[in-house]
């Protein structure tokens, strides 16, 4: 079902097929984890998405690309300043 | 400060986008500031090319990762013209830079800005009502799972590694939180978008803030 729904598409080796199906079997328990925090009908609720059947490694590597430029290449501003302001 | 404010209320923002397996976070947040500020100087709102900030801007590492800061550094200082997308489409990797005549349409800025505003995210309600949507660097880690709510635990500050654009904020409930486009199509989150808990520089929000100038 998850292939179907997210398009997901896996080379044929059956093995491979497995690896995957165990990466999201523990996404699974990861949600279970994540859902058990939960305090009140607001908060974020976690589960199958597009991304389940990815390692955290392997998100991190492929979807988490970016850095920021030097520290001292973003203005701070006046904090008194603008806690007065406000 | 409205209790509540949304660019795309305005039809101001453009639709979610989908980076694919394209580490180029960094060039679609970017993109997405000058689609919205080039709209709310009074002209249409269209779709700008994400692949020619990903093919040309040198500084960054195209679908190998990049700075949201650095792309406008490039921006700006080249004063390319970013064409439509329908001219530059997106490939989902990194190709050579496309140059084009200087008859083609394109949308330029003339500056920029960039700012730290952790302790100061009431500030950083009013840059993102007085400029437009606001380019950001958070710690996107814990995201891998979202499907729906805001997130007020689990999401550090201090290891910025994913670019969005905040676009909005909604204080009028229990939890105020931000509401945060993403570039990972509509099937993630709350139809692309994600929602984080304001105050307390939840993912490192308020870290890396930065906008072009129309």
């Amino acid at each position: 079902s998850f292939q179907e729904i997210f398009g997901s598409k896996y080379p044929a080796p059956r093995r491979l097929l497995e690896e995957r199906y165990k990466v999201f079997l523990e996404s699974v328990e990861r949600h279970k984890y994540l859902n058990g925090f939960r305090q009140s009908a607001g908060d974020a609720f976690y589960g199958i998405n597009p991304f389940s059947d990815l390692s955290a490694e392997e998100f991190s590597h492929i979807h988490l690309k970016s850095y920021p430029a030097m520290k001292d290449d973003y203005i701070v501003p006046n904090k008194t300043t603008s806690r007065e302001n406000a | 400060l409205p209790l509540r404010f949304d660019w795309r209320d305005k039809n101001l923002v453009t639709s979610v986008k989908n980076q694919m397996d394209c580490g180029a976070c960094w060039a679609f947040s970017i993109v997405d500031t000058v689609e919205s500020a080039y709209a709310i100087k009074g002209q249409p709102l269209m779709e700008l090319s994400v692949q020619q900030v990903i093919d040309c801007s040198y500084m960054d590492n195209g679908c190998n990762g990049g700075s949201t800061l650095s792309a406008l550094k490039w921006l700006y200082q080249s004063q390319s013209k970013l064409v439509r997308s329908s001219v530059y489409p997106f490939k989902s990797r990194t190709g050579s830079c496309h140059y084009f005549p200087a008859t083609e349409f394109g949308v330029s800025i003339k500056g920029y800005k960039a700012y730290e505003l952790s302790g100061l995210e009431d500030e950083m309600m009013r840059v993102l009502i007085h400029n437009g949507p606001l380019a950001v660097i958070v710690d996107a880690l814990s995201w891998q799972d979202y499907l729906g709510g805001i997130i007020q635990h689990h999401c550090s500050s201090g290891h910025s590694n994913h670019a969005v654009l905040v676009v909005g904020y909604d204080t009028s409930g229990d939890i105020p939180y931000w509401i945060v486009k993403n570039s990972w199509g509509t099937s993630w989150g709350i139809k692309g978008y994600v929602h984080i808990k304001m105050g307390v520089n939840i993912c490192g929000i308020a870290d890396f803030v930065a906008y072009p100038e129309m």
